[in-house]
C-alpha cells in the first residue's frame, strides 16, 4: 500500500507535473505539537530510473501527517488553533534568526529549537522583518513538535510609517517579492510543524501582494470541509 | 565517476574584497586562481556572512560583544564595495556519460554573478529565493572545476540615523530582504546588512530526468481512521531523447534503531 511504481514517458527537454494516485493509509500515526503526543514522522523517498540508465534522481523527506486548522474567534478577536481536531492552547515564542551573523549551524538550530520545546512551547513565531527560516530551523521544529507561524517580509519599514516615514508601498519590486515568496512556500511547505503563513508583522501586505499571496496559498477545493463522504 | 545525489560544498571557500581584486572572474577561474589564504584572500565562512568571515579571520571584533559593533564601519560610510566580496572555492566532479549536474545557491544576499571555469553566469536579486544553474556543459573534463562568486550587497543597504531607530532610514525595505539588519529595538545595525552567500551550496548529480520540488499533502476521513497521502513533483528530462521512466514512492517508518517497516 505504501509503495507504489509508476512508468512515465517524458518527451526530450520537457517539463512535467505529475501527481501519483493517492496512497491510502489506515489509523497512521499523527504528528502532535510538543506536549499533546509524539512526533510521528514517515520517511518519504521517491526515485525515478532511466531505461538505459538507471537510477536517476532521488528525494526524501520526512513527513508528518496532521491536519493543522486556526481560525479568529469571534468574541476574543483572537486567533485559535485546532491540531487533528483538537483545540491547543498555544505557548508560544518569537523568533527572530538564531545569530545576527547568519551563523546558522545544524548544531544551533537543534539545540536552540530543543530548548524551546524543553520550556513547553508549542509555536515559534518567524518574525517578518527576519528570515524565512531554514530547512534545518523546520526539521529541529518537526522533530520537536514546535509549530511555526511564518511571516513574509513585512514590516513597518515599508508601510509609510516610521521617521523618516517608510517606502509606504512594501519593497520596490512586487514582482521580485512574490517570486522569493513562491520559492521559500516551496522550499518549506512539507514540513510537518509548518502551521501558518503571515503576511507580514503586525500587518497586511500592499494588496497585490496580500492578494497574490492569498490566491497562491489558498486550499484547493479537494482539501474543503466535510462534503459528505466523511472527509475531516 | 560522480554518484546520483548532492554534494555539499560548504568547506574550502576563500574570501576577498573585491576592491582588493583586480582580476576578472574568468582569470580567477582560469589562469589565475588564490592559492591559499594569504592577503588579500582569506579563509571564508560559506554559508555566512562577509561580516560574519571577517569576524572569523579577527579582522573585524565580533560585534556581539560589548560596544564592538561600533568599531566595525557601517556600509552606509563605507560604501557598498567595501562589502562587495568575491568567494572562490574549488571543487572535483566528473560525470559519466548522461548524468547532469546542477550548482545550487539556497539564498544570497543580496546579488551575485558566478564564475565556473571561466564560464559567467548571473544570478538574480533577493535575499530569500534559490538558484539552481545548470553547469554540465562548462564542468572541466579533468574533474577539478574553479568556482568563484562576488556577492553584492543589498541595493538600498540605507543609513542608520544618529538616535538609531526601528529600521534606520528604512531604506533596506526596499529591497526584497531581511529588514532588522538597520538595528531594531532588539538589535543593533548590522554592517553589512548580512550581504553573503548566507545559506547552502551544493550541486546536485542527476541523469537525463531530475525530481523537482516535491509537494506531499494528506487529507483524512472517518475521524482520522482513514489518510490519504497525496504526491505531486515536476519531473524535467534533460535529454535529447524520450525518457521512460519508472517513478517510485516509498513510505517507511523507523520501528526501532534502522529498522524500517515499508
Amino acid at each position: 500500500e505504501h509503495l507504489h511504481t509508476q512508468h512515465l514517458s517524458i518527451p526530450p527537454g520537457a517539463r512535467v507535473q505529475y501527481s501519483f494516485p493517492e496512497l491510502f493509509f489506515y489509523k497512521p500515526n499523527l504528528w502532535w505539537p510538543n506536549g499533546m503526543g509524539e512526533q510521528s514522522l514517515y520517511n518519504i523517498t521517491i526515485a525515478t530510473d532511466v531505461e538505459g540508465f538507471g537510477e536517476s534522481d532521488m528525494w526524501d523527506h520526512l513527513f508528518g501527517f496532521r491536519k493543522i486548522e486556526s481560525y479568529i474567534d469571534s468574541a476574543t478577536g483572537g486567533r485559535l488553533f485546532k491540531v487533528n481536531g483538537q483545540p491547543i492552547f498555544i505557548r508560544g515564542g518569537n523568533w527572530i534568526l538564531s545569530d545576527g551573523l547568519l551563523r546558522l549551524s545544524k548544531k544551533r538550530y537543534e539545540t536552540d529549537i530543543k530548548f524551546h520545546a524543553a520550556m513547553n512551547f508549542n509555536m515559534m513565531r518567524c518574525w517578518g522583518g527576519g528570515l524565512a527560516e531554514r530547512p534545518e530551523f523546520y526539521h529541529y521544529c518537526d522533530v520537536n513538535g514546535l509549530l511555526v507561524w511564518q511571516e513574509f517580509w513585512i514590516t513597518g519599514d515599508v508601510d509609510g510609517r516610521g521617521d523618516p516615514i517608510s517606502n509606504p508601498n512594501g519593497p520596490l519590486d512586487h514582482d521580485l517579492f512574490l517570486l522569493c515568496a513562491r520559492d521559500t512556500i516551496k522550499l518549506l511547505r512539507n514540513h510537518a510543524s509548518l502551521a501558518l503563513w503571515v503576511g507580514g508583522n503586525e500587518q497586511i501586505p500592499p494588496d497585490d501582494i496580500n492578494a497574490a499571496l492569498k490566491l497562491d496559498l489558498r486550499l484547493h477545493p479537494s482539501f474543503g470541509n466535510d462534503n459528505g463522504n466523511g472527509r475531516v | 565517476m560522480a554518484e546520483i545525489g548532492k554534494i555539499v560544498l560548504n568547506s574550502g571557500w576563500l574570501a576577498a574584497r573585491s576592491t582588493d581584486i583586480e582580476l576578472t572572474g574568468e582569470q580567477l577561474t582560469t589562469t589565475h586562481p588564490p592559492s591559499g589564504p594569504s592577503s588579500p584572500w582569506m579563509n571564508a565562512v560559506v554559508p555566512g556572512t562577509v561580516l560574519g568571515t571577517l569576524v572569523e579571520n579577527k579582522v573585524v571584533p565580533d560585534p556581539f560583544y560589548g560596544l564592538e559593533n561600533k568599531e566595525i564601519v557601517d556600509i552606509a560610510d563605507s560604501g557598498r564595495e567595501h562589502y562587495t566580496f568575491w568567494f572562490f572555492t574549488k571543487f572535483e566532479c566528473k560525470l559519466a556519460v548522461n548524468q547532469h549536474v546542477d550548482l545550487n545557491f539556497r539564498a544570497i544576499n543580496y546579488s551575485a554573478e558566478v564564475y565556473l571555469n571561466g564560464h559567467k553566469r548571473d544570478l538574480g536579486r533577493g535575499m530569500f529565493r534559490r538558484h539552481s544553474i545548470d553547469v554540465t556543459d562548462i564542468l572541466s573534463p579533468e574533474g577539478q572545476n574553479l568556482l568563484a562568486v562576488i556577492v553584492y550587497p543589498p541595493d538600498h543597504p540605507g543609513r542608520i540615523p544618529p538616535k538609531g531607530g526601528q529600521g534606520g532610514d528604512h531604506e533596506i525595505g526596499k529591497d526584497v530582504a531581511a529588514q532588522y539588519v538597520e538595528g531594531w529595538d532588539w538589535m543593533t545595525p548590522i554592517r553589512d546588512r548580512n550581504t553573503g552567500i548566507w545559506d547552502e551550496v551544493s550541486l546536485s548529480i542527476t541523469g537525463p530526468v531530475k525530481i523537482i520540488d516535491p509537494h506531499l499533502v494528506s487529507s483524512f476521513f472517518d475521524g482520522y481512521k482513514r489518510a490519504y497521502l497525496h504526491t505531486t513533483l515536476e519531473l524535467e528530462n534533460r535529454s535529447g531523447w524520450v525518457a521512460e521512466c519508472s517513478l517510485k514512492i516509498q513510505v517507511t517508518t523507523e520501528v526501532e534503531n534502522s529498522i524500517c517497516l515499508v
